[in-house]
């Protein structure tokens, strides 16, 4: 982690997934 | 097949060919939208109580576990452009809109700042870059020492921040997301470009979409 940056570490994370609207 | 719970193009209360015109979507896309905003929005109406729908979204986004985070409420918040503490299937369209593979990288670049502005200052400040991280990391169950988080954030500002005055603005962050891409991975769904085949996740519409692209 400590190789990206603060935003890339925020973007990878679990809480940004809206990919899972279309879970059914 | 048949159909106990059709959800047909008369339910829908936008016009669609309206958003179609306004959206990257098609009407066809749109009804097939609808099918799923109604899945959302279905227990919170029953449930009549107004908050109820900011919890469906913030549970079907991000899952049982994850549902008090700063990330859920910010997204909630930029989809809820009318400040209505609801989901409204307009602005759910057009916020979605701008997660679809075709959408101008201009529009992510746009969104994904107003997702990190969490104070609608018109920029990012290294206090509040600090409470995502944290957020970010939580969320993921990672752990990282507060001295690591802070050489990351240092490392950040340092790139990001070239007009040297302590916050990321617009300008900045635009720069910045254009020279890291991968910045924007999650402002893309590609789920959206296969609406077409919602049948598969949603079979009830498959009677029920009059329109053909």
């Amino acid at each position: 982690p400590e190789a990206l940056n603060a935003f890339e570490l925020i973007s990878m994370s679990a809480g940004l997934n809206l990919g899972n609207l279309f879970d059914s | 097949m048949m159909c106990c719970n059709p959800v047909n193009k008369r339910d829908c209360p936008n016009n669609p060919e309206s958003l179609a015109a306004t959206t990257v979507f098609s009407v066809n896309e749109i009804e097939a939208l609808y099918v799923l905003f109604k899945q959302i929005d279905r227990g919170a109406v029953e449930d009549g109580k107004i908050n109820k729908v900011r919890e469906k979204f913030k549970l079907k986004v991000f899952g049982p576990n994850k549902g008090g985070t700063l990330f859920a409420d910010r997204v909630f918040d930029l989809f809820d452009t009318k400040h209505a503490q609801a989901l409204g299937f307009e602005e759910f369209v057009r916020a979605l809109s701008i997660f679809h593979p075709d959408a101008p990288i201009d529009d992510k670049i746009d969104f994904s700042f107003q997702l990190y502005d969490i104070k609608n200052q018109g920029f990012i400040e290294r206090e509040e870059l600090k409470q995502m991280m944290e957020a970010a990391l939580a969320e993921s169950d990672l752990n990282l020492k507060d001295d690591v988080i802070e050489t990351i954030i240092d490392k950040t500002f340092e790139e990001a921040d070239t007009k040297k005055d302590g916050k990321i603005d617009f300008e900045e962050w635009h720069a910045l997301a254009n020279a890291h891409p991968c910045l924007l991975k999650n402002m893309t769904l590609a789920n959206l470009r296969t609406l077409k085949n919602i049948t598969v996740t949603f079979p009830e519409f498959v009677f029920h979409s009059q329109v053909k692209d």
